[in-house]
């Protein structure tokens, strides 16, 4: 028999099907879809708590509506969530019990730091050593925009997410209460699985236009289904992955730090070699397939256009973005920096907490410029909520 | 191919491992001890519990001076699957990484004649 048809065993498998397969809280007791327990509101607003002495109203009303209130979901991959392996762990000067302290919390999170990301980052950095740097999102920001929007943010970025599995499953894990909930502003971020794999034959496994055009298509339409009225989509296309390559490849990757004898290309070479590479079509010595891989990934950016430009839906405006991490190097390197400070240490292949930090100022900024509806107004009440609420219960 | 995720996972401990023996310059048993004290109070008994089985093997491949990628050939983590060359992250033995196979087959033949 399954060991997971054994009474006692089955619970536990459950809550590693749901956490780990089909993307829900591992604890859910009220099943809001949200992993801690609230007894208030299912996106944990805590100004529903009151009336205001003056008008008798609740607060939420007096300093909520028409304020133009909206959540933050994020539906993508782990550039999304923000996988990040602590270098220490791969260096041996580095290593020591403060480097392992939360080692259970990083697997337990699938090494993912969505709370650090640039969509729905918001605690401080206080995890020490294991993952240094700045931490500001778009979260952090339409919170500070409206206070109303305190707590209402969802992260489903899925390690290997691609439009496939984004709509089989990620996307069907987004919570929204299409009659209480307010607006939701969406990222759709797949920045490279569709064209990502670690097969040798890499080019034959990569997500086909006609493939990828429907899945979004599908995706999308079930978004049309379940968001609030007045939501906003915006669609991040892929990336240009050679920038990696060009950065790293010949810098020494931690394991080799000991004594200088690894550098980025022997570990893509070693990770090709055992077909277990994130990305085979990026991550390699081979000029050409780096090319062909782009060239791939800039397709399917154009059948993302095409979408945007012309499908239109009933609860959502929809837009298109590039992501900006051309743009952020550049500017990074005209502030003196190197593009691969922005690059994660461990897997040469995601970007870091820096990157992420200055990911968010960026896709910020081109929001208020190209598209500020989406951003809703600044709240006149916000100080008056920080005056009667403070930090509104925190996290 | 070639032993997969339990072969990178394989290298990269053996990998520490030495260059702790190195960093703390003690022997490969010591340093093994040393990464599980490491771990978190949870971990640190299944971690040792798998240093009870390897690390005879991993102590003398490190004492012989063989790399991670050869040791982990030697303890099965890593192989040649038909058709593939032999991976490896570490620098390549002196005689070639070929060569360094081959000689560890004899330890592997003996090695499953004790029932490893």
């Amino acid at each position: 028999t399954d060991i997971c048809d054994i009474p006692g065993i089955k619970e536990i498998c459950n809550i590693f099907d749901r956490a780990f397969s089909s993307h829900l809280p591992a604890d859910d007791l009220d099943k809001d879809g949200f992993s801690t327990m609230k007894l208030l509101d299912n996106d944990c607003l805590t100004l529903s708590q009151g009336l205001d002495s003056e008008t008798g109203l609740p607060y939420e009303e007096v300093l909520c509506n028409g304020t133009e209130p909206r959540g933050l979901i994020l539906l993508g991959d782990s550039i999304g969530a923000h996988f990040h392996l602590p270098p220490q762990w791969f260096e041996a000067k580095s290593l020591n019990p403060s480097v392992f302290k939360d080692l259970l919390f990083i697997l337990e999170n699938e090494i993912d730091w969505p709370e650090l990301s640039t969509a729905t980052g918001h605690v401080n950095n206080t995890f020490g050593e294991v993952i240094k740097g700045p931490v500001d999102s778009i979260y952090m920001r339409l919170r500070e925009r409206n206070r109303c929007n305190h707590r209402d943010y969802q992260n489903i970025g899925v390690n290997g997410g691609r439009s496939g599995s984004m709509n089989s499953t990620i996307v069907r894990s987004l919570v929204r209460n299409r009659m209480s909930d307010y607006p939701a502003l969406v990222n759709i971020e797949l920045v490279g699985n569709d064209v990502c794999n670690g097969h040798p034959d890499t080019l034959a496994h990569m997500t086909k236009p006609k493939e990828f055009r429907n899945n979004m298509l599908d995706t999308l339409q079930y978004l049309d289904e379940v968001l609030p009225e007045g939501s906003h989509v915006w669609v991040s296309g892929l990336a240009n992955g050679s920038l990696l390559y060009a950065n790293v490849h010949d810098r020494i990757h931690p394991l080799g730090s000991l004594r200088n004898d690894i550098t980025y290309t022997d570990f893509y070479n070693y990770m090709n070699c055992l077909e277990i590479s994130p990305c085979s079509g990026w991550l390699t010595d081979n000029s050409t397939l780096r090319y062909l891989t782009t060239k791939r990934a800039f397709e399917l950016n154009d059948v993302l256009r095409n979408i945007t430009a012309n499908s239109r839906y009933k609860n959502f405006d929809l837009y298109y973005q590039d992501v900006p991490i051309d743009e952020v190097i550049a500017e990074w390197e005209a502030q003196g920096g190197q593009g691969w400070q922005l690059i994660e240490p461990v897997d040469g292949f995601h970007i870091n907490q820096l990157a992420n930090a200055l990911g968010a100022a960026h896709i910020w900024e081109m929001l208020e410029k190209d598209h500020p509806n989406v951003l809703g107004k600044v709240n006149p009440n916000n100080d008056r909520i920080k005056q009667l609420f403070g930090d509104q219960g925190g996290y | 191919a070639n032993g997969g995720t339990n072969c990178i996972v394989c290298t990269v401990l053996v990998g520490l491992v030495e260059q702790l023996a190195q960093v703390y310059n003690e022997g490969a048993v010591e340093a093994l001890e040393r990464f599980c004290s490491f771990l978190p109070e949870q971990l640190q008994a299944p971690c040792r519990a798998g240093a009870e089985i390897f690390a005879p093997y991993i102590a003398e491949a490190i004492y012989n001076k063989e790399t991670p990628d050869v040791v982990c050939h030697a303890i099965g983590f890593c192989k040649v699957d038909p058709g593939h060359k032999a991976c490896h992250i570490f620098p390549v033995p002196k005689e070639g990484m070929d060569a360094a196979l081959r000689r560890i087959q004899e330890v592997k033949k003996m090695r499953q004649g004790r029932e490893f």
